[in-house]
């Protein structure tokens, strides 16, 4: 464990419980994009399962545990919590995120570490985090401007992805055997994905207004 | 090569 990937795990777990906080107490998801949120749910679920398996540690677990249930409580909030649900709007969430799952899936049979299922479903979910977002950003150009806890929470997610290049490029140089090309790449992508809604972000934190995001 | 086993990232 290094101080990147410390650093990086608790922004990712800040991102997720911000968003889990905001929900719960302003009982509301505008903003939101419900199809994001799902997509995390089949990332954690698809990367986590050897969760009861292979026991790393007992942080590896606990994190793991959090980040299913956190992922999985935002799903139901948006879908099924009576108050929420009515905030979400999904003529406006309108990516169609099976565009993205088949295309991942697909490309985890071709690449991938080993052909095992685990190994396959490992790779499917790195390529899938890395466009997860998609549907969350696509919300927020539509809805032009976005609420501050929303903005927290992609920038906590970009940092997050951030702070794992770092943990992996430290690594690289310490770990003599450590090469995961597929985390690499696929982690990198993600990280750029995040780049433009870094630069709107940081322009709108300047004159400190709303986050106005060009059509 | 790196075995599976090291995947010790979340």
């Amino acid at each position: 464990m290094n101080i990147f990937r410390l650093a990086g795990d608790l922004t990712h777990l800040a991102s997720v419980l911000v968003l889990l906080l905001k929900i719960h107490t302003i009982k509301s998801c505008a903003g939101i994009s419900l199809k994001t949120q799902e997509l995390y749910a089949i990332v954690f679920a698809t990367r986590y399962l050897d969760l009861f398996t292979t026991y790393i540690s007992l942080y590896n677990t606990l994190m793991k545990l959090i980040f299913l249930g956190s992922s999985f409580s935002i799903v139901w909030y948006i879908r099924k919590h009576k108050i929420v649900r009515r905030s979400y709007d999904k003529d406006q969430d309108t990516f169609r995120h099976y565009f993205i799952v088949l295309p991942c899936f697909v490309l985890a049979l071709i690449i991938h570490e080993k052909f095992t299922v685990r190994e396959v479903l490992w790779a499917f979910s790195l390529y899938l985090e890395a466009v997860a977002i998609l549907p969350q950003l696509v919300l927020l150009q539509r809805t032009r401007n976005i609420d501050n806890l929303t903005g927290q929470y992609v920038f906590l997610l970009g940092a997050y992805r951030a702070l794992y290049i770092l943990n992996w490029i430290y690594r690289y140089f310490t770990e003599p055997h450590f090469v995961h090309w597929i985390t690499w790449i696929s982690g990198l992508v993600q990280t750029l994905l995040y780049a433009d809604f870094f630069y709107y972000y940081f322009q709108s934190m300047k004159n400190n207004g709303k986050l106005q995001l060009p059509a | 090569d790196s075995d599976s086993e090291d995947k010790d990232e979340l």
